[in-house]
């Protein structure tokens, strides 16, 4: 084998995958387990052909990739001042689109599709919920409000979702914070 | 410069793991 194939290629950030499993005995942050960091190309699809597909996860489950030093939880220091572009999938995209939907996340986030706002991105959740399953792409900077609105209509755009048929919101970590019971929280933008 | 990737430079390097 040729030298050149055996040079992997470098990532520009080092992301690590999280999992989340609902253990009821157990914290919170208990049940969020670290699985692996990477930082190249040929290391991300290593570890995504070796871990199940998300619709293959148990309801209550979450992967989630986020740049490494960044814990997939709001009070993480990077999170506190941001939120998240949340896509609450209907019953027919859950069946049909969940992992095509939650590779096209990877990709974009490892690959730095967001241009120059991709510094803003701290990371991605996948949530298996009964309910309906929930997927997120999580920023760091509220204020940075032209930057969420391109990631928000950049991400749109790579998922493929119809523009007038699906609206997209952008929720602050701080409002869900201290939302009681199953209201939602107040979407900050929308695309 | 930013090492940003597109997804078909992404995709190209899928493979299938080995049976070991």
């Amino acid at each position: 084998i040729s030298p050149e194939l055996l040079i992997k290629h470098p990532l520009q950030n080092s992301w690590t995958l999280w999992f989340y499993k609902n253990d009821k005995q157990k914290q919170w942050e208990e049940n969020q387990r670290e699985i692996s960091t990477f930082d190249t190309v040929e290391d991300f699809w290593a570890l995504y052909n070796h871990i199940e597909a998300a619709s293959r996860l148990q309801s209550g489950c979450d992967y989630s990739l986020f740049k490494a030093g960044i814990k997939p939880m709001w009070e993480d220091t990077k999170n506190k001042s941001g939120g998240r572009w949340l896509i609450n999938l209907t019953r027919q995209q859950c069946i049909n689109d969940l992992d095509s939907y939650w590779l096209e996340t990877l990709l974009c986030l490892v690959g730095e599709a967001f241009d120059e706002q991709s510094d803003d991105i701290c990371g991605t959740v996948v949530q298996i919920r009964t309910k309906g399953d929930k997927l997120a792409v999580w920023t760091g900077d509220l204020r940075n409000n032209d930057g969420i609105l391109k990631i928000g209509m950049k991400y749109k755009e790579r998922l493929g979702l119809p523009n007038k048929v699906c609206v997209m919101g952008y929720q602050a970590h701080a409002d869900s914070m201290v939302i009681c019971g199953s209201m939602p929280a107040q979407n900050r933008f929308t695309v | 410069g930013k090492k940003a990737y597109d997804r078909s430079f992404l995709v190209q390097f899928q493979w299938e793991p080995p049976c070991v």
